[in-house]
C-alpha cells in the first residue's frame, strides 16, 4: 500500500539504522587499509577527533533538543559516525580508481575533510529523523512541531565551527558515494548547498572570499565581482 | 532515484576539492 509520509520516514529510519549498524562505528578493514597505505597514519587523529566531536554534538544536541535528548544525540552521532566510514571508504575506492593513487595521506589528514564528512553524515541522520528539516518553515527551522527542529540546517556547522564552503564542497561527493540515500535526502542536501550559496557562504570570513581573491590574482580572465554586501 | 544535478568534471574530486590532489 503507498506509504504515509510518517511511514516512510519510518522506513528510512529502519533502513539508516540497519545499513549503519551493521558497518558498526568502527573503520572496516578496507580503510583501515587505506590509514595504513598514508605517510602519515591519520587514525589516532580521527579517532581523537571523533570522541571530542562527538561530546560536543551530544551536548549541543541536548540543549537545542532538550535534556531529555542527549541519549538521541548520542545515538544519531553513533549512526552518523558509521555512515561517515562507510562513505569516506566508497570516496576513497572512487579516488583510487580515478586518480590511481593509494595514498592519500594529505587529504586523510586534514581536519576540515574529516570534520565536514562527518557534518555531512550526521545532517544526513538528522534530516532521515525529521529533525533537520525544512519542511517546518523556513531558513532558520521555524517553529516546527517537533522539539528537535532546533537543530534544524545549519545547526551542525555552528556545533562543528565548521565554514559552509567547506561543507558545500563535500555535498556533490557524498551524494555520489552514498548511491542508496534516499530521494528526500538528496533533495534535503540540494536545499542545503542552494542555501549556502545564497546565503552562507556570503557570510563575513567565509573562505570563499580567499578562493575568489586567489583566482583574481592568479590573473583570471574576467574581472571578478566585488562580492555584494 | 533522485535528480540531482552533478557538476563536477572527471578532473574534479574530492582530493581537488580539498586541496590535496
Amino acid at each position: 500500500p503507498p506509504q504515509t509520509p510518517i511511514r516512510a520516514a519510518m522506513t528510512s529510519i529502519q533502513m539508516l539504522r540497519v545499513d549503519l549498524t551493521s558497518s558498526g562505528d568502527q573503520p572496516s578493514t578496507n580503510l583501515a587499509t587505506y590509514f595504513k597505505h598514508c605517510t602519515v597514519d591519520p587514525t589516532q587523529d580521527v579517532l581523537k577527533r571523533l570522541e571530542m566531536l562527538g561530546q560536543v554534538f551530544s551536548q549541543r544536541f541536548g540543549q537545542a533538543a532538550g535534556p531529555h535528548c542527549v541519549v538521541n544525540g548520542r545515538q544519531r552521532f553513533t549512526l552518523g559516525v558509521g555512515l561517515y566510514y562507510k562513505v569516506m571508504e566508497a570516496m576513497l575506492k572512487s579516488e583510487e580508481k580515478r586518480l590511481s593513487v593509494q595514498n592519500f595521506s594529505k587529504l586523510l589528514n586534514h581536519s576540515t575533510f574529516h570534520t565536514s564528512l562527518l557534518a555531512c553524515a550526521l545532517e544526513v541522520v538528522m534530516a532521515t529523523y525529521g529533525e533537520s528539516s525544512f519542511k517546518n518553515g523556513g531558513f532558520n527551522g521555524g517553529g516546527g512541531d517537533t522539539a528537535e527542529t532546533g537543530v534544524c540546517f545549519p545547526w551542525i556547522l555552528d556545533v562543528f565551527n565548521l565554514a559552509a564552503f567547506d561543507f558545500y564542497k563535500l555535498i556533490e561527493s557524498f551524494i555520489k558515494a552514498e548511491p542508496t540515500l534516499s530521494k528526500d535526502i538528496v533533495k534535503h542536501l540540494e536545499t542545503c548547498e542552494n542555501l549556502i550559496m545564497e546565503r552562507i557562504a556570503w557570510r563575513t570570513g567565509s573562505p570563499l572570499f580567499d578562493l575568489l581573491k586567489q583566482e583574481h590574482e592568479g590573473g583570471a580572465a574576467e574581472q571578478v565581482e566585488t562580492p555584494a554586501s | 532515484s533522485h535528480d540531482y544535478h552533478f557538476g563536477l568534471e572527471e578532473h574534479e574530486g574530492i582530493s581537488e576539492l580539498f586541496d590535496c590532489d
